[in-house]
């Protein structure tokens, strides 16, 4: 199955 | 002094339609070189980024930045009180804990004012990288809306699958499955209806087609939107803003569990 990925994993928090 | 005149203030109604229902508030951050706003839904799955050039503006003063923070249902009940054809005008004073706006009638007949109180926000931004695509779509904003409206009628997710001879887009539920699949343009006599595919390397990502949905709310915007997809990174969904800037919409992509 997939799982819904969440926008912090991808670009840090600056 | 914070003043920001759109002689086509239908392009303000555009905007906070295509963005109030996926976002509750952000930060309006107003600097000389223009407005911009960036903004993770709740659920911190996608990410709303705005970019509106003074230049774009018929009227543009901003004597020093200002962070407007914004409750987007109440900005944008105000802003369907004006017409379509109205001149739309947005006010803040320095350190003005609320924001005026004015809607002028194009034949100066009527004119409307109203002011909206500000709200304190901490918001967390996030740093995107600037990244070279695998592939970058470009095709009518009314045939990804119909297609993202079609494909949720069997299921959850889309698969975008994009290699140079096209675009795939394909759903499957327990209904059964359903596969959309679009060609480049072969002429592009009509711009505004081209297909065009840039590719460096064939992609395949999967996406929640609820956000898609969101996203095809700024249709109206443009006539165009830009896909931007690379394996693992979140897709772009881009719609140009008249002459002022852009929208950009950033979705994280469903991953193998």
């Amino acid at each position: 199955g997939t799982m819904q990925g969440r926008m912090d994993s991808f670009f840090s928090i600056v | 002094m914070f003043e920001a005149r759109l002689v086509q203030g239908s392009l303000w109604k555009k905007l906070l339609e295509s963005i109030k229902d996926l976002l509750n508030e952000a930060i309006f951050d107003c600097s000389s070189t223009g407005i911009t706003l960036q903004a993770m839904d709740s659920s911190h799955v996608s990410l709303v980024s705005i970019s509106m050039n003074s230049d774009g503006f018929d009227t543009y003063r901003c004597d020093r930045n200002l962070s407007m923070g914004i409750h987007l249902p109440s900005l944008s009940k105000i802003m369907k009180c004006a017409g379509n054809d109205d001149i739309i005008t947005m006010k803040a004073t320095d350190d003005a804990d609320t924001v005026s706006l004015v809607f002028e009638s194009q034949n100066n007949e009527k004119v409307s004012d109203y002011e909206m109180k500000l709200i304190d926000l901490d918001t967390e931004h996030l740093g995107i990288p600037e990244t070279e695509y695998s592939c970058v779509v470009k095709m009518p904003s009314s045939e990804f809306q119909r297609i993202c409206r079609d494909l949720s009628q069997l299921g959850d997710s889309v698969v975008i699958a994009c290699t140079k001879e096209g675009v795939k887009f394909s759903a499957s539920g327990e209904l059964g499955t359903g596969n959309i699949k679009l060609c480049q343009s072969a002429s592009t006599d009509k711009e505004e209806e081209a297909v065009v595919v840039d590719m460096n390397e064939a992609v395949c990502l999967t996406f929640a087609l609820r956000y898609l949905n969101f996203f095809a709310k700024a249709t109206p915007l443009s006539a165009q939107v830009q896909l931007s997809m690379s394996k693992d990174v979140p897709l772009v969904v881009e719609y140009k803003i008249s002459e002022l800037g852009f929208l950009r919409f950033y979705l994280a992509p469903k991953i193998e569990d």
